[in-house]
């Protein structure tokens, strides 16, 4: 678990019996490395240090017989305050049809994990729609299509030369018709410096009013993290994230960036390429990833 | 910020570990890159920050500016092996190259190797009919080897001068896959001795420390010649190329700056370092 993995990295430092400020700022400056090198933004690394550093050196520590333990417990304790006690569940019980808008950087998985959301709400006994509103990406709509056929989710038969607002409306007054009661909308890639594109998703948010707007990203992603949750944040709104690829062996910094900066829930996890690589996301377990 | 006590000044050198550390260059080549600047610098230049920023460029410079011959031509055809984990721009990157090389006039014909992923196939004829180029794709759930090897029969056939090979995006994580890799790459070689003439590797810039270890694997597993870092449009440095160039010695030979077709340039380590440091 975390205390395990944090003394680990303290292992020097237990050495020395009690804790002095000397070692604090050993121990700290292990820390403060690992989570780097996990791809941790740096300020999040130098806000999470400071407020560890914080406490360490204080009353907490010194009048205390375990030093060492309470610097783990400290440690670990500012890292579940970042990342969540424990993991977050998506509340369906709207009135239906509840509407979900899938968005992200190019490439982070947006479209794999439409599919893979739409199946496990399908096994939930919901009645998925979900709906291509990329028509810039080649073969997209394709892709989505295709995606939902594997599934057996039905997919709005989006046709090429539509635009993504249109295509919203369209989709929710089908939903309306057909009774589906999940509405996954599949956008296309963009980056948040992309004026034209983010005003395009702002338009697509307005006329879904969706009950969820998940950022999907990348486990891989290194110190853009920020950049990229803080202008989806600032302009679009974030009510979740969904972080893919944790199959990989990228230690997932980014999750720690993302939540520090955003405060969102990271509701899923990407774990794999097929419809059922799905599952809810445990704060804990990426906590200790990251630490390596 | 570490142990220049005597030498660079604090300040500076925290401002410049965050400079390097937020280009994803990576704390410990960040730390390694400043630890030498003590050796290049007297003490007076040390302690002045114009100096030391030029010589820290000048340093990456260095380490990125990798010679690299334009890609020879003269193969009958030349078999240009594309991979990469998932989603980095493998697709979009050959229907570039390929757009390029036909409007050089040069006859260019695609291998749609990625036989799993979802519209792969119809994603690639698209990018073959914009760059007015073969494509040569197999039936429904073929075995990527067969088509692979289809495709650079019809290249050799027609006398294509490039035969660029799509393959499915995979982790480096997953050993199956890299060995699909490396059968892949036997394959070519059947097809027409010599092939692979260059393995690409594609990387994102937005990727983290984990792109030194897609290197590092994927060179092991196929021996990778050159690299292409995409999606430099968009706010990350890519700076874990400076890691992979020192650790690795592998070039740099194209950066992806957009999803249009016309978005690719050849790497050029002024503008790359420029970038970084701005
Ligand atoms: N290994 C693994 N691969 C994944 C995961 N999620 C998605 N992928 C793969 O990542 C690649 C990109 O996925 P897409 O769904 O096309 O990504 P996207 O965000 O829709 O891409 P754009 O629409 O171009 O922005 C594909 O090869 C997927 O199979 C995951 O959790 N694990
Ligand atoms: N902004 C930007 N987007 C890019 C660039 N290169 C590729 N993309 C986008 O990244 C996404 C993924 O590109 P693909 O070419 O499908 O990536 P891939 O590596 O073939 O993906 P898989 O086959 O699923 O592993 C698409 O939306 C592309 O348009 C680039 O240089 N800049
Ligand atoms: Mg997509
Ligand atoms: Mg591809």
């Amino acid at each position: 678990n975390l205390e395990d993995k944090l003394s680990e990295i303290l292992k020097k430092v237990r050495g020395h019996g009690t804790l002095s400020e000397d070692n604090i700022k050993e121990a700290l400056r292990d820390v403060r490395l690992s989570l780097l090198e996990a791809d941790v933004h740096f300020t999040v690394v130098k806000d999470f240090i400071n407020a560890v550093k914080e406490r360490a050196v204080g009353q907490e520590v010194k009048a205390s017989l375990t030093p060492t333990q309470d610097f783990i417990r400290i440690v670990s304790e500012e890292l579940t305050k970042i990342m969540g006690g424990r993991a977050a569940e998506l509340d369906l019980k709207k009135k239906p049809p509840v509407i979900i808008l899938m968005m992200g950087l190019q490439g982070s998985g947006k479209t794999t994990t439409t599919g893979k959301l739409a199946l496990r709400l399908k096994g939930q006994g919901k009645k998925p729609l979900v709906v291509p509103a990329d028509v810039q990406r080649p073969a997209a709509i394709d892709q989505l299509k295709t995606v939902a056929g594997q599934v057996g989710v039905d997919c709005y038969d989006t046709k090429p030369g539509m635009k993504a607002p249109d295509i919203a409306k369209l989709a929710l007054a089908q939903a309306d018709r057909q009774g589906q009661d999940v509405v996954l909308v599949d956008t296309a890639g963009r980056l948040a410096i992309d004026l034209e594109l983010m005003e395009e998703l702002r338009e697509v948010k307005g006329i879904l009013n969706p009950h969820y707007t998940l950022l999907v990203v990348d486990a891989m992603t290194g110190q853009d993290a920020v950049n990229v949750a803080t202008e989806f944040k600032n302009q679009i709104g974030i009510d979740g994230v969904v972080m893919t690829k944790l199959d990989g062996d990228a230690r997932g910094g980014a999750a720690l960036s993302v939540r520090a900066v955003t405060g969102a829930p990271i509701y899923f996890a990407g774990i794999g390429e097929k419809m059922e690589a799905l599952e809810v996301f445990y704060p804990d377990r990426i906590a200790q990833r990251i630490l390596g | 910020a570490v142990i220049f006590g005597r030498g660079l000044d604090e300040g500076l050198v925290d401002e410049l570990e965050a400079l390097l550390v937020t280009s994803d260059i990576g704390i410990r080549t960040a730390e390694k890159l400043l630890e030498g600047l003590k050796q290049d610098l007297s003490k007076q230049e040390l302690k002045d920050p114009a100096a030391v920023k030029k010589r820290l460029e000048e340093k990456i410079r260095g380490i990125v500016a990798q010679k690299v011959a334009p890609l020879a031509l003269d193969k009958g055809p030349t078999v240009l092996m594309v991979i990469g984990v998932n989603g980095v721009g493998k697709t979009t990157t050959i229907g570039k190259l390929a757009a390029r090389y036909t409007q050089e006039g040069k006859k260019v014909v695609l291998a749609a190797g990625d036989t799993f992923r979802a519209a792969a196939v119809q994603q690639l004829e698209i990018w073959g009919e914009r760059a007015g180029c073969v494509v040569v794709k197999g039936p429904n759930e073929a075995d990527p080897a067969s088509v692979i090897f289809e495709a650079i029969q019809k290249a050799k056939a027609e006398k294509a001068d490039l035969c660029i090979c799509d393959t499915a995006g995979r982790l480096h994580t997953k050993v199956n896959l890299m060995e699909e890799l490396k059968k892949l790459k036997r394959v070519m070689n059947k097809a027409h001795e010599g092939a692979p003439h260059e393995v690409l590797l594609v990387l994102d810039a937005t990727t983290g420390q984990n792109a030194i270890t897609q290197a590092r694997q994927f060179k092991e597993a196929v021996e990778v010649s050159s690299l292409a870092l995409t999606k430099l449009d968009g706010t990350a440095k890519g700076g874990v190329v400076v890691a992979i160039c020192d650790e690795l010695g592998l070039p740099v030979r194209y950066i992806g700056i957009g999803e249009k077709v016309d978005d690719l340039r050849d790497f050029n380590a002024d503008e790359f370092v420029g970038a970084l440091f701005e």
